[in-house]
């Protein structure tokens, strides 16, 4: 496998977690979903269980016509509310597959860079839990657990916010306030001009990827530039986090590369 | 002379921290705000090979070589920012979400933001009550120079000063906040569109939460002599 970052925003499918009676480890390894038939349905992740234009579900139901556009007239009255719904009837399945086959020594990892807003994740029958908080990635390690034949099965279970409140008759500033109690956006609730999101964008809200690697994986880099003698003198401080996830010493050669773009295509180094 | 290379031993299942010898660039393209002058960017590339494996991971950034600092103002009592040591005007505009169900795309990002750009504005402020914006956000505020103000998520409304009042210790768990709040800062720090960190919308964030927060983001020490003449 090439050494990189590959998208997984494609091909995904959804379905409302009470209308499924399989597991997570089921539909990764014996029953996973055929297609888009019923209660599963065509989704694109990242986005959320109600809107996300790349999105799971609502947007899905929407295109599916199984609820109106909450953007037209008042249309968003007539998608039932989590409040009233309850905390599972916006909790959702994604499930996807993806090809990976890796070399001796490469890893595998599996990037979320936003969940909303705590899910269950299962790989090829193998599961585990991505904790509370919108704004946090999650980077699992999935060497282990990938098929030899290279095809991986994927299912996410994504949970709403512990506390989603109800929206009071009379509207307000983030509704009763309840959603401040987690660690998420806090306008989902209703605000000056905008509507309540009746699942409080629930879902995989943001990009999910897989990144191949050798032994040794580049975590965060930071870049910092310090200037001096009015501009002219200027440093570049490049600092990184390494892990080395193989049982021997990693001898590394560490290369930092600056280019600039010039115009017409021509490049400075 | 932008290409170094440096040898690291790393001990089998470590994680460490390296940080290069600085490099020197002399009289760089600076980065501007929109209005000011050009946002030049320069690719940094970093990559590590293992001995006897090969190129193991690699790593890309656009980046711009600016100085941003701000202060209260004492005969305005405002907030007075500098770019590259010129006083600026802030004309910003006020940032919810791109979309309140979060459709979010690059192609939508770049329009909006260079939209923003085209209205002449030069900041951008991302409110308390929406999201840690995307880095396909700042990648556009870096290219089409719109500086930007990151609220952390606290608003005055919902923690501690609406109608009723409620959370006025903020959210329940602050461990996971700060864990957000550090996460979030690692995801966006190389972007050289961002000016400043505010704690929340119209109020001050649970005085364990500000004060963390206030640590985490203060300047190096390394750094407080940069810019010296």
């Amino acid at each position: 496998a090439e050494i990189g970052k590959t998208k997984l925003d494609s091909g995904w499918l959804a379905a409302r977690s009470t209308e499924v009676q399989l597991t997570g480890t089921q539909l990764t390894t014996t029953h996973p979903p055929a297609g888009p038939t019923a209660p599963w349905m065509d989704a694109v992740v990242p986005g959320t269980v109600i809107g996300g234009l790349i999105d799971s579900v609502l947007a899905t139901l929407v295109k599916n016509k199984v609820v109106p556009d909450p953007f037209y007239g008042l249309e968003n009255e007539t998608i039932i509310d989590i409040a009233d719904s309850g905390r599972e009837y916006y909790t959702f399945w994604f499930f996807t597959t993806f090809h990976c086959k890796l070399s001796g020594t490469q890893h595998l990892d599996l990037n979320f860079r936003g969940i909303n807003y705590s899910a269950e994740v299962y790989l090829n029958g193998h599961k585990t839990i991505l904790p509370k908080g919108m704004f946090r990635r999650h980077s699992l390690n999935v060497t282990d657990t990938l098929h030899p034949d290279g095809q991986n099965l994927l299912a996410v279970l994504v949970h709403p916010p512990d506390h989603p409140g109800t929206i009071p008759p009379d509207g307000g500033q983030g509704g009763d306030h309840e959603i401040g109690k987690d660690v998420t956006t806090q306008y989902v609730e209703g605000w000056d001009w905008i509507a309540p999101i009746r699942d409080r964008n629930t879902g995989i809200w943001d990009e999910v990827s897989i990144s191949v690697t050798g032994p040794v994986k580049i975590i965060d880099p930071h870049l910092v530039s310090s200037l001096f003698d009015n501009y002219k003198r200027v440093y570049l401080h490049a600092t990184t986090e390494l892990e080395n996830r193989s049982a021997l010493a990693a001898e590394c050669s560490l290369n930092i590369q600056v280019t600039m773009e010039l115009e017409g295509g021509v490049c400075l180094v | 002379e932008h290409l170094q290379t440096q040898k690291l031993l790393i001990p089998a299942r470590a994680c460490v921290q390296y940080t290069f010898p600085q490099i020197f660039f002399y009289k760089p393209n600076l980065w501007w705000p929109n209005g000011m002058g050009k946002q030049s960017l320069y690719n940094i590339n970093i990559s590590v090979d293992v001995k006897g494996y090969g190129e193991s991971d690699l790593w890309s950034h656009l980046f711009g070589f600016r100085k941003i600092e701000s202060h209260i103002d004492k005969a305005t009592g405002g907030r007075l920012f500098k770019v590259n040591g010129q006083p600026i005007f802030i004309r910003g505009g006020n940032w919810i979400v791109s979309d309140g169900l979060l459709r979010l795309s690059k192609k939508r990002y770049k329009t909006d933001i260079k939209f923003h750009a085209d209205m002449n504005l030069n900041m951008i402020r991302c409110w308390g009550g929406g999201l840690a914006e995307r880095p396909e956000f700042y990648h556009y505020c870096d290219i089409y120079g719109l500086l930007v103000w990151q609220e952390f998520w606290i608003t005055g409304d919902v923690d501690g000063r609406g109608v009723p009042v409620s959370n006025p210790d903020g959210p329940l768990d602050h461990d996971l906040f700060m864990l957000c709040a550090r996460d979030t800062v690692k995801l966006l720090r190389n972007h050289s569109s961002l000016a400043l960190w505010v704690g929340g919308n119209e109020q001050v964030p649970p005085e364990d939460i500000n004060k963390a927060l206030k640590d985490d983001l203060k300047l190096h020490p390394f750094f407080y002599n940069s810019n010296g003449i």
